[in-house]
C-alpha cells in the first residue's frame, strides 16, 4: 500500500480529481501554497495498492501539463529584503510534484 | 514512531480531537475535501509512539461512526459531463480512512 | 529521499519559508490548526535529498524559537465539558514539530 502526495496546479486539480474518481481511485484534496511563487496550489492525497501506482502516474501525466510562466516572485532575490529588486523570471508551472510514501496500514475504521 | 493520517467526517472532528487530547495525544488538523462527494472533510495528523497506535485506532472507532447517506455526487457518471445524468446514490459516510506511515525521525526543534 | 512534515507557528512560517527558498529548497505550505490550543498554525511539506535533512533542521532551528505562552485552552480539562473549569496554563509555543518520512519515489511529472 502506498500514499501518493501530489502537489498540482489549481487549474489542473478538478479535471485530475474527476479522472481519478472515474478510474475508481479515492482522493483527498488539501488547499496549499507554493513556497516560491506564494500562489495557491493543490495537494492531493491518494491511498492506493502498490500495483495501481503506475496507473495513477499515467493519470497525473495526462492531466498535469507543465507550462512556462513569467513571474516576479515575492521571495527576496539575493540577500536584500527589497522586493523592487525581484527580477521577472520564467518558471515551469503545472506538472505535478509527486511523493510516493509506503503505508504500513491502510484501513477504514 | 508512526504518523497517522486520518480522513474523517467534519461532524466527528471536534469530539475526536477532544478525545485524543484528553488521552494525551497531540494532533494537527487540516481542512480537506473529498474527491467523490466534493464536500469538506477533515484530515488529521497524529504523530505517536508505535505502541500507542492501537489506542488511537480505538479512539477513532469510538468517535467516527459510519452512516448511510443519499447523495447526488457532482462527479460525472460515465463519460458525459452532463451533471443532470448523476444518479442519487447511497454511500457510507463518516467512519475514518486511516493511513499509518513509519516516521524515521520525530523531534521538537 | 525524504519528506519533512513540519508543524510550525504561523508567526515563523514566512521567514522560515523565505530562508528555505533562499537555500534552494522547495516547500509547500498547508494551513492547519493545533488540536490543543485550537489556534491556526502552519504545516510545511519539504521534499529533499537525504543529505540535505541536516541543513533543513538547522534552518528550522534558526527560524522557529520556542516561547512561553499563557493560554486557557478550550479543550475540556478533566472529565467535565464545563469550559469555565479550564485553568490558565503555560505552554511552550513556537518551535517546530518535525516528522521525517522516507519517500520511495520523488518525481516531477
Ligand atoms: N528557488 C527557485 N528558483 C527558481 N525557480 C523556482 C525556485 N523554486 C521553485 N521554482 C519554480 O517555481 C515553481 C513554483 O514553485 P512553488 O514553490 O511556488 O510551488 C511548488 C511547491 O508548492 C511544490 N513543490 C515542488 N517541489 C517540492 C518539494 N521538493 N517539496 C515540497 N513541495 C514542493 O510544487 C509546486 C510546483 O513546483 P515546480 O517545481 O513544478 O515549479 C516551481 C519551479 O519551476
Ligand atoms: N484511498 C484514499 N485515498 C485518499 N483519500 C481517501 C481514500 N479513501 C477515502 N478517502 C477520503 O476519505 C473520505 C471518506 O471516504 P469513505 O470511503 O469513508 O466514503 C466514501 C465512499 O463511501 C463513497 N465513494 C467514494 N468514491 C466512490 C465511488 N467511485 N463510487 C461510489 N462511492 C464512492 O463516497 C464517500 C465519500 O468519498 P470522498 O472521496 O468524498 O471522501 C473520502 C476521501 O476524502
Ligand atoms: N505528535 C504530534 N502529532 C501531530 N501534531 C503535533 C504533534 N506534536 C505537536 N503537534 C502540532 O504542533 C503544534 C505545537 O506543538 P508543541 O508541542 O510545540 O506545543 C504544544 C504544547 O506545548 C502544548 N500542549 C499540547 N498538548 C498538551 C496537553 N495535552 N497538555 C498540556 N500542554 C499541551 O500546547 C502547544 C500547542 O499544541 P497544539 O496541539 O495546539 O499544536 C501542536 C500541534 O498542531
Amino acid at each position: 500500500m502506498k500514499l501518493i502526495i501530489a502537489v498540482v496546479n489549481d487549474k489542473d486539480a478538478i479535471p485530475l480529481m474527476e479522472d481519478l474518481v472515474e478510474s475508481n481511485f479515492q482522493v483527498t484534496k488539501l488547499a496549499s501554497t507554493g513556497g516560491f511563487l506564494r500562489e495557491g496550489n493543490t495537494t492531493l492525497l491518494i491511498g492506493l495498492e502498490d500495483e495501481a501506482v503506475e496507473q495513477v502516474r499515467e493519470i497525473l501525466r495526462k492531466n498535469c501539463k507543465s507550462r512556462r510562466k513569467t513571474v516576479t516572485p515575492v521571495a527576496p532575490v539575493g540577500n536584500t529584503m527589497d522586493v523592487s529588486m525581484s527580477y521577472p523570471t520564467e518558471v515551469m508551472v503545472g506538472g505535478a510534484t509527486v511523493f510516493v510514501v509506503k503505508v504500513e496500514k491502510w484501513e477504514k475504521i
